[in-house]
C-alpha cells in the first residue's frame, strides 16, 4: 500500500555492507503526491562512475542519481547528506556491490516522505487551460467567466452552441466578434427555416479571420457549414477562402465553428438569408396568369384563369378560374387542374326539327338545326346555327338560347286543286 | 259545293271537317288553332273535329287527325240571340282551340292568315278557292271532298239573289262581308266555316291565304257571303296569343 513515508537502509546497515549484492525498492506513495528521498548516511565504496559499488534512484526510465562515495551534512543542523525530489509517485532505489568491500563500508541509511506536487508549475505542459489551483495530492482547473470547464476537466470553452435561427434573413458572428474568439471551443448554429426555402449564405472575404491552416492545409480552428448531406467547408484563414455566396438546397444548416487552445483571431460574421424555391411557370395553354411574372416562388399565389371557351372542371362543377399557391416543395397546388374546352354536350331536340349528329360538343363547334320540311319552317329565317359558347351553351346570333321553333308552313297544299270550271 | 268538282285533301290540307251535329268545315290556321265560322259552333262548345281525310266516311275517319277541342271562342260581335230565325251573319267568325297540336303533313297544314297590309284586301274579280263536304247539286252531302274556284264579285251581287222565300232585304249585310261566286258555282250547307283562299300576293311559288269563311247565301248555286277575315286578324292573333300555352310561346 503507498505510504506517505518510510525507510530504506543497506543490506547489514549499519555493518557493513556484504559483497555481490544487489536490491531494489520500489517506493510508492498516494497519487498526487511526489516523493521527496534524503540520505543521512552515505558510506559506498567510490568509484569512477559509480561502477563497482552503488545505490541508485529510477524515476521511471530516468535515472534521477547514482551515488557512492561518503558523504557528510554541509548544514550543521540537518543530518540530510543528499536529497532527491521527483514529481512522481514511484521511484525506485537500487543497491548493488562487486565482490570486495574489504573496507568495510556501511552503506546507506535514506528516508522517503510523499511531498505535494503543485502540478500546476511543475511541469512544462500546463494543465489547465485557464486557471490551475493546486491542493494536497491534486489540482483542478477554473475557468474565467462565461467559460465552462469541458468534460476533460482541464479546458475551458464558452457556452457557444444552441442557438437556432429561424428568421428569414439574419446575421451570425463568432462568440466575440470582431474580438478574438475563444478557443477550446465548439459552437453549434443551425438555422431553420420553413420548408420551402433554401438557406443562402453570404460572406465577405473580410469579415473572415480564424487561425489559418498549418503547413498540411488542416485548420486548426475552423467553421463548417453542413446542410443535410452536403458540407461545406471546413474553412480558415484569413479573407475568407471559400464561395461568397453558398447555396445550400436545404432549408436547414448547421454551422458548426471550431477552435483549439491557441489562436487570437476576430472570427467571422456570416449572413444569410431564405431563399424561396422556384415553382416552374408553366405555360398552360388556354388560361391567363395572374399576375404574370417571370419567375414564381414558394408562397405566390397566381390565379389562373381559363380563356373563352375553356373551364376548369372540379368535381361536377364548372368555372372559369382557380387559384394555384407554390408550395414548399416547389410544386403548384390544384397542378391537376386543367383549363378543358367547354363541352356544351348535346343539344336540345325540339319538335318538328331535328340537328345532325355533331363531331363534338366543344367550344366552338356549331350544329344546325333543321325543321321537317316542307311542312314545317323556322319561325326565325337563320335561325338554324348555333355555336357552342364559352359559358357552356349553344348560341344562335338572332335567338341567343332561345331553341329554333318550327312552325307550320301555311297556305303551301302538297297538291294543286285542279278545278273542273263549269 | 256547287260547280265544284271531286277533290283531294292534298290540295286542301287546311280542311277540317265537322261531322254532324255540326256537319261543316273549319280552316287549320295553326298547330292548336282551326277557323271557322261563328254559326258552326254556336251550340256546339266541345267540337270534334278531323283533318287529313278526302273521305268522310266513318270508316275512313280512323285514318285521319281526331282533332278535340279544348275551347271554342266565337267572336264578341256575334249575335247570339238571333239564331232562330238569323238574318244577322255580321261577324260570322269563331276559333276552336285545340287539346293536343296537329301533326302536319302532306294532308294536313295550315293556310296562312292574312295580313293587315292593302295587299291582302280581296278585290273583285279576284279568284279564290273554296273546298266542303256540304251539299252539291246533286246530293245533301257527300263523302268525297269537293273543290271550287270562284271569283269575288260586288257585294251587292249577293244582296240582289233572290232565295226561294227569302226576302234578302230583310238581312244584314256588312263590310265584314263577301261576295263571291257566279252562277253554278258556290258553297252551300255542310261547308259553313270552310276557307275561301285566296293565293297570296307576289309569292311565287302558290301559298294560300284565308281571305273568306264560307258564311251563308240565300241560296245555293249563285253568290255566297264569306266571313271578311282581314277584318279580324287583330281579333284573332291576340285570342291566339292570349290564350296559348307557355310552351307554345
Amino acid at each position: 500500500e503507498p505510504t506517505l513515508h518510510g525507510e530504506i537502509l543497506s543490506p547489514n546497515y549499519p555493518q557493513a555492507y556484504p559483497n555481490e549484492v544487489e536490491q531494489s525498492w520500489d517506493l510508492e506513495v498516494p497519487e498526487g503526491y511526489g516523493i521527496r528521498l534524503y540520505f543521512t548516511h552515505l558510506d559506498i565504496e567510490l568509484s569512477e562512475d559509480c561502477a563497482y559499488d552503488s545505490v541508485r534512484i529510477i524515476s521511471g526510465d530516468f535515472e534521477e542519481g547514482k551515488l557512492c562515495g561518503q558523504r557528510t551534512s554541509k548544514n550543521p543542523n540537518s543530518p540530510i547528506v543528499e536529497e532527491f525530489q521527483v514529481p512522481s509517485n514511484k521511484l525506485r532505489v537500487t543497491f548493488t556491490s562487486d565482490f570486495s568491500n574489504e573496507e568495510r563500508f556501511t552503506g546507506f541509511a535514506a528516508y522517503y516522505v510523499a511531498v505535494d506536487i503543485d502540478e500546476c508549475t511543475d511541469f512544462v505542459d500546463v494543465p489547465c487551460s485557464h486557471f490551475c489551483n493546486n491542493f494536497l495530492g491534486g489540482y483542478f482547473c477554473s475557468c474565467p467567466p462565461e467559460y465552462f470547464l469541458h468534460d476533460d476537466m482541464k479546458t475551458c470553452g464558452v457556452n457557444c452552441s444552441g442557438e437556432v435561427f429561424t428568421e428569414l434573413i439574419g446575421e451570425i458572428t463568432s462568440p466575440n466578434y470582431p474580438s478574438p474568439y475563444p478557443e477550446n471551443s465548439r459552437c453549434e448554429y443551425q438555422i431553420l427555416l420553413e420548408k420551402g426555402f433554401q438557406v443562402v449564405v453570404t460572406m465577405r472575404r473580410e469579415d473572415f479571420d480564424v487561425e489559418p491552416a498549418d503547413s498540411e492545409g488542416n485548420c486548426p480552428d475552423s467553421l463548417v457549414f453542413v446542410a443535410g448531406d452536403r458540407k461545406f467547408g471546413p474553412y480558415c484563414g484569413n479573407g475568407f477562402p471559400g464561395p461568397l455566396k453558398i447555396e445550400t438546397k436545404s432549408n436547414t444548416l448547421d454551422v458548426i465553428f471550431q477552435t483549439d487552445h491557441a489562436g487570437e483571431q476576430k472570427g467571422w460574421k456570416l449572413r444569410y438569408y431564405g431563399d424561396p424555391i422556384p415553382c416552374p411557370k408553366e405555360t398552360g395553354a388556354h388560361s391567363v396568369w395572374e399576375p404574370d411574372k417571370a419567375k414564381y416562388v414558394f408562397k405566390d399565389v397566381v390565379k389562373i384563369t381559363c380563356m373563352e371557351g375553356f373551364e376548369v372542371v372540379q368535381g361536377n362543377v364548372g368555372s372559369t378560374s382557380f387559384y394555384s399557391t407554390c408550395q414548399n416543395n416547389g410544386q403548384w397546388s390544384n397542378s391537376k387542374l386543367k383549363c378543358q374546352p367547354v363541352d356544351c354536350s348535346l343539344p336540345e331536340s325540339i319538335p318538328h326539327g331535328s340537328f345532325e349528329e355533331p363531331a363534338n360538343t366543344l367550344f366552338g363547334s356549331v350544329i344546325r338545326y333543321t325543321c321537317e320540311e316542307p311542312y314545317y319552317s323556322m319561325q326565325t329565317e337563320g335561325g338554324g346555327d348555333y355555336r357552342c359558347t364559352g359559358n357552356g351553351s349553344w348560341v344562335n346570333e338572332l335567338l341567343g338560347t332561345e331553341l329554333p321553333l318550327c312552325v307550320p308552313v301555311c297556305g303551301v297544299p302538297s297538291e294543286p286543286f285542279v278545278g273542273t270550271q263549269r | 259545293i256547287f260547280g265544284g268538282s271531286r277533290t283531294k285533301i292534298q290540295s286542301f290540307p287546311w280542311q277540317v271537317y265537322f261531322p254532324p251535329p255540326s256537319r261543316a268545315g273549319g280552316a287549320l290556321i295553326d298547330e292548336y288553332w282551326v277557323l271557322t265560322a261563328a254559326h258552326v259552333v254556336e251550340n256546339n262548345p266541345y267540337p270534334v273535329m278531323y283533318a287529313g281525310t278526302t273521305s268522310v266516311v266513318t270508316s275512313h275517319l280512323a285514318n285521319a287527325q281526331l282533332l278535340t277541342a279544348e275551347q271554342v271562342f266565337i267572336h264578341p260581335g256575334w249575335d247570339m240571340d238571333s239564331k232562330d230565325s238569323r238574318k244577322n251573319f255580321d261577324n260570322d267568325i269563331a276559333l276552336v282551340r285545340l287539346k293536343e297540336p296537329v301533326k302536319m303533313g302532306p294532308m294536313v297544314s295550315p293556310i296562312c292568315l292574312p295580313s293587315n297590309s292593302v295587299e291582302f284586301e280581296p278585290l273583285e274579280g279576284e279568284l279564290g278557292l273554296i273546298s266542303g263536304w256540304g251539299r252539291t247539286e246533286k246530293r245533301q252531302s257527300v263523302n268525297q271532298l269537293m273543290g271550287a274556284k270562284l271569283p269575288i264579285v260586288p257585294l251587292k251581287k249577293c244582296q240582289e239573289v233572290e232565295g226561294d222565300g227569302v226576302n234578302i232585304k230583310t238581312y244584314v249585310f256588312t263590310d265584314n262581308m263577301i261576295c263571291a261566286g257566279e252562277k253554278g258555282t258556290d258553297s252551300c250547307g255542310g261547308d259553313s266555316g270552310g276557307a275561301f283562299a285566296v293565293q297570296h300576293p307576289h309569292e311565287e311559288n302558290p301559298k294560300f291565304y284565308v281571305a273568306g269563311l264560307v258564311s251563308w247565301g240565300a241560296k245555293c248555286g249563285t253568290y255566297g257571303i264569306y266571313t271578311r277575315v282581314k277584318n279580324y286578324v287583330d281579333w284573332i292573333v291576340q285570342t291566339m296569343q292570349e290564350n296559348s300555352t307557355p310552351s307554345e310561346d
